[in-house]
């Protein structure tokens, strides 16, 4: 249900994924 | 060299997207703002291959009946399956709305010949809420086959969600709403059926003074 779902934060996701590009 | 670095198969990569809002001021001078754009880019084989992401992790912010993401994974090619994780720039005051236009602008290239559905699934915890289908016919240029769906409008709901979203006062509180609000687009070979590139939208706000940003990843079930 949607009141049970886990954070995006505490996924298991590329760390990249937190991180905002720099504009190069 | 783009094979492994962008959204894209040996048979079709996309080139552009960029959602953005346009104020026409006079006849001459035009406002363009972009929320989230995908650049015309040629990736050379300096630039690093795309990380991947288990597709497990992000089921459940997308459709998951019948037709959802874990059916259309299951069913494959699964070089098909992008994640893109925009940051979103929305650092701009809309004030005025009159003259103003809401569009989206893709443009897919491939070497074979087709016409192309796309569909676009708005979705908000993980339940589609609204759905927009668009039909491509090729264009033969410079050796090869594009499909440009051409300023698009943007639906009611996600214009008055970006509304919405720009009234929140902290960026936090914008990126708690962004954690539920997905996007996922799907397109495919309109004659043969054949799942062609699947691309699932995440968003967070960009913090940047230099516009809107994004990462691309490969699905993957490992």
């Amino acid at each position: 249900g949607r009141h049970d779902q886990v954070p995006m934060r505490k996924r298991q996701l590329p760390a990249s994924f937190w991180e905002e590009p720099r504009p190069t | 060299a783009w094979q492994g670095r962008c959204i894209g198969t040996p048979k079709i990569r996309l080139v552009e997207f960029s959602a953005f809002m346009e104020q026409q001021r006079d006849p001459e001078s035009y406002n363009k703002h972009l929320f989230v754009h995908i650049g015309q880019s040629s990736p050379s084989y300096n630039e690093a291959l795309l990380e991947s992401v288990d597709i497990r992790q992000i089921y459940d912010k997308f459709p998951e009946k019948k037709g959802g993401l874990k059916e259309l994974f299951e069913k494959g090619p699964s070089n098909t399956f992008f994640l893109v994780k925009f940051w979103a720039d929305l650092s701009i005051n809309i004030q005025d709305e009159a003259g103003m236009f809401y569009g989206v602008t893709s443009q897919y290239e491939s070497t074979e010949n087709m016409t192309i559905t796309c569909s676009s699934k708005v979705c908000s915890f993980g339940k589609q809420v609204v759905e927009k289908v668009e039909t491509e016919y090729a264009r033969f240029e410079n050796g090869r086959f594009l499909y440009r769906i051409h300023r698009s409008p943007m639906c009611e709901y996600l214009i008055n969600f970006i509304h919405k979203l720009k009234q929140l006062p902290e960026k936090y509180m914008m990126n708690s709403v962004l954690e539920n609000f997905t996007i996922l687009q799907v397109v495919t070979n309109r004659d043969t059926q054949e799942l062609l590139l699947c691309v699932a939208y995440v968003f967070e706000v960009s913090t940047s003074e230099h516009g809107a940003q994004h990462h691309i990843y490969r699905l993957v079930k490992d």
